[in-house]
């Protein structure tokens, strides 16, 4: 739809000589509504058009720029930025020391299955990885990652029955720091902004771990909530990276925007299936090709 | 005095940011707001009226006509009873099928403990062969509960297990067989024709599509494609507890007309609630 969105903006200014304040009132309108079907936040929208109305009305467009360029441009940039800017970005992991990674999100959201997919991503690469199951509450969760890593040889440290998180990670640090690994990944059980206890066992789980970076695994779909959740996850423990999963769906997206301007976090992978290998280094300028269509 | 549409723009501007606000699906939203304004424009109102309240009782009256009008809500109880009457000795087949993590599993473990509660013979049939983990998780929730469960292989043909499950329910005298499938992205065509044979083979009296209620407008099109495709009956939603506004359940109704069955709102077994429109209406007005 926001292709469809894209194109009338295109009609709508190549049908006129000049970009009146009608016509874009009626282009904003068509970019508002585009933007609010792919799940970009209310307020955000909003803000991305003041920002173009703005920029449009102080340019002193030299004769013969192409107007439809332009605004295209407009709106190219404003979600570009949101982002964080253009490039690629990947999780920093420094030689010689352990890096800790906790992984935290929604129930659902595809914790799990991304540690196992950051897990043998790394390993390509030559590193030592070691998995920490830390979630004690989900049914099946240490057989889960087990299974999910195992004919990759990557080994999965979980306590069957545990009931303490916070120990079972220390332990699980414990034990792969003796085997010196470069990679430790924690995964967690799920949670949301409104299970207080819950964001209170995270916080005592992330200060007990002194994790080298907590990391946000958010469910392409998620809608309107997404800026309140990310707020309370990162207001508990800061978010130092995202991971967006399920984007071999129809999910446009666009409350990962959100994710990001409630975190300050920038999104590093994305999931893009339920396999080891599903995942992929996020790309900027075709994240804002999906939402725009 | 007449409304003027700039007035009226302007009310309905705001009240649909209040909406999208809370969830509720773009299309859902336009559609709402756009009756009132054709209901509105030009019309005469009193003198001194508050117009912002006026269109705010205009919403939830649009609201409430979505939720009831023309769509009943069957209790799974006497949808079970007039089968069990009907057909004896044939088990009330309920299948379940979703995108990925929605809380399926987690719902057919609540809806045992729902219906066993209430004197059912429940049997879970584990259709999940695929998922890591997929089948001890739900033979975890049955060993708990104490329900019977049929399972396979990882790697077996899901309608067999559907088949083999449903073969033991009706020569044991289950009344429900609750058939828990791995969850698929609409986008998977090999993924679909697995369902839609999984459907052909098990038969099911109610095919139940369970959505995150914190799904902004993807969830129109998964249900959309799933109901082209394999066609279901009704809706559960889970994880209610985590968006209380529930803008999503409010789309799904004005966009199918099917019912919402249960909504989830926790991880325990009790956090399952029948979905009554009247209940929701009073809380989502608050
Ligand atoms: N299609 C698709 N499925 C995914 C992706 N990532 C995860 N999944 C699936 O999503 C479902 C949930 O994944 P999990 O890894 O169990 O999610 P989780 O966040 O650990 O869940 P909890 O621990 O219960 O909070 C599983 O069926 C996964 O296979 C993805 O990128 N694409
Ligand atoms: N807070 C909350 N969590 C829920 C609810 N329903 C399910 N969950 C959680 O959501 C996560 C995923 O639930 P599952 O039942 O595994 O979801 P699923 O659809 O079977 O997942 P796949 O089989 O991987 O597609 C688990 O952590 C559940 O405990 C709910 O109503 N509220
Ligand atoms: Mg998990
Ligand atoms: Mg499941």
């Amino acid at each position: 739809h926001l292709s469809k969105a894209i194109r009338n903006i295109i009609d709508k200014v190549s049908r006129s000589r000049i970009v009146d304040k009608q016509l874009l009132n009626s282009i904003i309108i068509d970019l508002q509504r585009a933007l609010l079907m792919s799940d970009v936040n209310v307020n955000t929208v909003l803000q991305i058009s003041e920002n173009i109305r703005e920029k449009f009305e102080k340019s002193k467009l030299p004769e013969g720029i192409d107007k439809r360029k332009y605004i295209l441009k407009l709106i190219y940039d404003e979600l570009i930025n949101l982002l964080g800017g253009e490039y690629s970005e990947e999780l920093k992991i420094q030689t010689g020391k352990t890096n800790i990674f906790m992984f935290v999100g929604i129930q659902g959201s595809g914790k799990t299955t991304t540690v196992g997919k950051v897990a043998y991503m790394l390993k390509k690469r030559g590193l030592k990885v070691g998995i920490v199951c830390a979630d004690t509450f989900r049914p099946a969760a240490l057989q889960q990652l087990r299974q999910l890593v195992k004919e990759y040889n990557i080994p999965v440290y979980g306590e069957e029955g545990g009931e303490d998180a916070v120990k079972i990670a220390l332990n699980g640090i414990e034990h792969f720091r003796k085997q010196g690994v470069d990679v430790i990944l924690i995964d967690t059980s799920g949670r949301h902004k409104e299970e207080k206890g819950l964001l209170e066992e995270m916080k005592k789980l992330a200060s007990a771990v002194n994790p080298t970076e907590i990391i946000l695994v958010i469910d392409a779909s998620i809608g309107q909530q997404a800026y309140s959740q990310a707020k309370a996850f990162h207001e508990a423990t800061p978010i130092g990276s995202i991971i967006v999963t399920k984007l071999d769906g129809t999910a446009k997206g666009g409350g990962c925007l959100s994710a990001v301007a409630a975190t300050g976090a920038r999104i590093k992978y994305i999931g893009t299936g339920e396999r080891i290998w599903d995942l992929e280094k996020f790309n900027p300028p075709s994240f804002v090709r999906r939402i725009t269509g | 005095r007449t409304l003027s549409e700039e007035e009226l723009n302007r009310y309905l501007q705001q009240l649909s940011i209040e909406l999208i606000s809370n969830n509720v699906a773009v299309e859902t939203c336009d559609a709402i707001l756009s009756n009132i304004r054709d209901q509105l424009l030009g019309s005469k109102v009193k003198r001194f009226l508050n117009v912002e309240e006026y269109l705010r009782s205009l919403v939830k009256d649009a609201i409430i006509g979505i939720l009831k009008e023309d769509i009943s809500y069957p209790r799974i109880e006497s949808l079970i009873s007039e089968k069990l009457k009907s057909s004896p000795g044939e088990p009330f087949i309920i299948l379940f099928l979703g995108v990925n993590g929605v809380g399926k599993t987690t719902t057919i473990a609540k809806l045992a403990n729902y219906l066993r509660k209430r004197g059912y013979k429940v049997l879970l049939s584990c259709s999940d062969t695929f998922r890591a983990g997929a089948i001890e998780q739900l033979s975890i929730h049955a060993q708990r509960l104490n329900i019977p469960i049929i399972k396979g292989e990882y790697g077996a043909d899901p309608a067999s297990v559907a088949f083999n499950a449903i073969e033991h329910a009706k020569a044991r005298g289950f009344n429900v067989v609750l058939i828990d499938t791995a969850g698929r992205m609409h986008t998977d065509r090999n993924l679909l024709e697995e369902m839609k044979k999984i459907k052909r083979v098990a038969k099911p009296d109610l095919t139940v599509l369970v959505l995150d209620a914190l799904t902004g407008n993807d969830a129109i099109y998964q249900a959309d494609i799933f109901d082209k495709e394999v066609g279901f009956d009704a809706f559960i939603v889970a994880k209610c507890d985590a968006d209380d506004k529930g803008g999503i359940l409010i789309s799904l109704i004005y966009t199918f007309k099917k019912p919402i069955l249960f909504i989830g709102i926790g991880q325990s077994y009790d956090d399952i609630e029948v979905f009554t429109p009247d209940h929701f209406v009073k809380k989502i007005l608050e």
